[in-house]
């Protein structure tokens, strides 16, 4: 039974996409099975791989609207890593899936029949709490939140707590809150400094102890369809990430 | 009549709200009157003018549901900059507005009655196209694309100006595209010098020569709610947005 894990915050440009892109790819180096899901309709977990969402058509847009079948829209990167992509035609149907019976639940719905294949499903979620957060939530055993440290992106915790414990009450019972991964760090700036005591002091048991710098060779390695570890594995980002995934499936019991 | 501008792109984290913020701020010292619109329920630009968002009832969304009148909810931070605030309550009523009458308009007929009061409108949009910047473009004048030098940013435009061109014919025929303006610049990367080659080539009479560096001091004036220029005006920062600002008024005629 794979582990569903949601990376999430709804303040923009926090890393979400690099950090979901990033931990599938070292956890497929190692052997997991992963699929990674774009929930965001920008399509930028799918541009991460190397995909080009303007010639996409079968997307999880048309497993949403139940007119195709997972075998017919997952893309196999590589044996150990799958992808569900995203374009921005799903944006179009936000309203749709508003009015949609049991919409919290369609990726839930999605990712059950397929669930055993996998070790892990990683999701990337869109930068709000709307329709397309909660079916990755709902889905989810468990969500990392992932924090540039920066003024808006603390002040957004708080909002997000609340939806958690919502969500956790009326929609998933077993959803965890696995930890709070620091992105795009430069621990030089005394800024950085404040933020990192600030989450310390708030979630003593949830930050992770790694945490990824800033470094341009994620940039550049997002530009070009690849993981850190395929663009520069000898880069800071990618000695971070693996640090990161390390430290994340230290806890990983096979089922 | 105001020039009524909103400072958007759908990409997370790219500097819109800085830049509102920052831009109203320096229009104002310079002795025009402006209205700062929060359209983004994450309520930053209500945060970086320091307003602490848990502890605001009336915001925009007692404009967007006739429960308030302008004079009741805009915020006097300082006689010539004022505020239209923002909180997370709105996105709960996204939904209502989506089934609103004339739901584009919305923004547009708020600020219809107070136009003549100020010189400058600027509208800081979400990390989306939505309800809300869909409101902020049918209600502006002109519009401009905030972007850092960076893929994902890229790979929003086309999505985005689909969008614009569809406004433009549909629902705002005098809308018009202002100008391109780069942030968190560091053009030290050759990342960054490609993407700006990129942005000349396809954008040669729209990119504002002017840019905006990457500078700390940016980060930290929105943490204690004050604008670059009252945090730090010898920083780079406030050098940058001043230049930026200094080019944006330069073609602004009053009317
Ligand atoms: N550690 C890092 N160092 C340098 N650049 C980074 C780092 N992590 C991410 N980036 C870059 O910062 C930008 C924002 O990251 P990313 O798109 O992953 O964030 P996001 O949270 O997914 O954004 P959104 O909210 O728009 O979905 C991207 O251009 C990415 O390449
Ligand atoms: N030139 C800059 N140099 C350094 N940091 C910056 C700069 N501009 C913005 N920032 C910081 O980067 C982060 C993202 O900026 P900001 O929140 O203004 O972007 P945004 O486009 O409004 O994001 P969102 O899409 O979430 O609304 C903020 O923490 C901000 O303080
Ligand atoms: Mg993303
Ligand atoms: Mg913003």
């Amino acid at each position: 039974m794979a582990r569903v894990v949601s990376f999430i915050i709804q303040k923009g440009g926090c890393g979400k996409t690099t950090t979901t892109a990033n931990t599938a790819a070292y956890l497929a180096r190692q052997g997991f099975k992963v699929l990674a899901v774009d929930m965001d309709p920008q399509g930028n977990l799918t541009q991460h791989f190397g995909y080009d969402t303007d010639q996409l058509d079968d997307t999880i847009l048309k497993l949403f609207l139940n007119q195709k079948r997972f075998p017919e829209v997952v893309l196999k990167r590589s044996p150990n890593l799958h992808l569900l992509p995203n374009t921005i035609e799903t944006a179009g149907y936000e309203l749709t899936i508003y009015k949609s019976l049991a919409k919290e639940f369609l990726l839930r719905d999605i990712l059950h029949p397929i669930i055993n294949d996998y070790d892990f499903i990683l999701i990337d979620c869109p930068p709000n709490l709307g329709i397309f957060s909660l079916n990755a939530l709902v889905a989810s055993t468990e969500f990392i939140l992932v924090v540039s440290p920066e003024f808006f992106p603390m002040r957004a915790i708080k909002p997000f707590y609340d939806t958690y414990l919502m969500v956790k009450k009326k929609l998933n019972h077993t959803l965890q809150f696995k930890g709070v991964l620091m992105t795009m760090c430069d621990f030089r700036t005394r800024h950085s400094q404040e933020v990192r005591k600030v989450l310390e002091k708030n979630f003593p048991h949830k930050l992770y102890k790694s945490y990824i710098r800033n470094n341009v060779s994620l940039k550049e390695a997002s530009s070009v369809g690849q993981s850190i570890f395929e663009y520069d594995p000898q880069s800071p980002g990618a000695f971070d990430y693996q640090n990161f995934v390390e430290e994340f499936i230290r806890d990983y019991e096979p089922v």
